[in-house]
């Protein structure tokens, strides 16, 4: 699975997932990513959310609406990234990841899984990362 | 407020030969969306362009490069959502398109509805002028081999009212 989030300097939002689904899943199976609330969530009132990892999961703990629904009541979009991926892992037993803009512009990148490759950019700077707590910067090369 | 664009590329236990791979390509893809953004385009335009640049690299599990099912058929899945008015679009099981996200969008700017799925997605797709490739053209050989290992290691799952709980390996999501 890919995914993007992205927030403008006036707090608009926008989310976008795609996947090829799981590895030797049966014909007809559709997954998380192409519903509204598991795989991509944006709402300009909280943030911009696209998640990732054990689709079943993630469907069934609406994940990306989750992160969105602490935002609103107020949560930073790293807290409510990181507590909503742990409390989804740690009822259902699979894991995930998810990746979080909110409306002011903070960012929330959270993965139970092993790995988790991410990036994004801010201002000149790029971030990025695949491990549990790595987190790389660089300057964006000019135009 | 300084805008941000910030992209994913999959999560799981995603071996070692393929972490470079990924960084780079997530890193090509944030850049991709953010320039769009500095020149001009909206932030549905910043993830439209992150995401299918991913969607081309077989690094990713999506467009060219998906896992495969049973079959050994691409199926792919995306969705797309606007923060502005919770304008949203999305497709589920298409198959031989290069950009599932850019469908997904078409769905939510040119339909009614939210979701459209198989058969009719991809009349929706023929209908818009999006390119239909050949079948297969979308997999890639660490797919297969991936299906293969699966095949092997992790059970069938097409019992029917029995389903066996495979260790699925390789990566997730």
């Amino acid at each position: 699975t890919v995914g993007a989030v992205a927030v403008d300097g006036l707090g608009n939002v926008a989310a976008a997932t795609s996947t090829g689904g799981i590895n030797g899943k049966m014909p007809g199976r559709v997954s998380d990513t192409s519903q509204i609330g598991s795989g991509s969530y944006a709402d300009n009132n909280s943030g911009a959310v696209s998640t990732t990892g054990h689709g079943e999961t993630i469907l069934k703990f609406c994940l990306a609406h989750s992160i969105c629904k602490d935002m609103e009541n107020g949560k930073s979009a790293r807290l409510a990234t990181k507590e909503s991926v742990e409390k989804m892992t740690r009822r259902l037993n699979n894991t995930a990841g998810a990746i979080t803009v909110s409306k002011i512009g903070e960012v929330g990148i959270s993965f139970s899984s092993k790995r988790m490759a991410w990036a994004y950019v801010k201002g000149s700077e790029l971030h990025f990362g695949i491990e549990q707590g790595q987190h790389e910067v660089e300057c964006v090369e000019d135009e | 407020m300084d805008p941000v664009v910030l992209v994913h590329g999959g999560a799981g236990d995603i071996t070692d030969d393929r972490v470079s791979g990924k960084i780079k390509g997530v890193k090509l893809a944030a850049v991709e969306g953010y320039k769009a953004l500095k020149n001009g385009g909206s932030v549905l335009d910043a993830v439209e362009s992150a995401v299918r640049l991913m969607e081309d690299d077989e690094y990713f599990n999506a467009g060219y490069g998906s896992v495969l099912n049973l079959n050994g058929d691409v199926e792919m899945d995306a969705s797309i959502m606007l923060g502005s008015d919770l304008n949203a679009g999305a497709i589920s099981i298409t198959k031989d398109i290069s950009h599932p996200i850019s469908l997904a969008r078409l769905v939510m700017e040119k339909t009614p509805h939210v979701i459209l799925s198989a058969e009719g997605a991809q009349k929706f797709a023929e209908s818009k002028g999006i390119p239909i490739l050949e079948p297969g053209a979308l997999v890639t050989d660490f797919a297969k081999k991936a299906l293969e290992d699966y095949k092997q290691h992790g059970g069938q799952l097409t019992e029917i009212g029995g389903i066996i709980k495979p260790k699925n390996a390789g990566e997730v999501g």
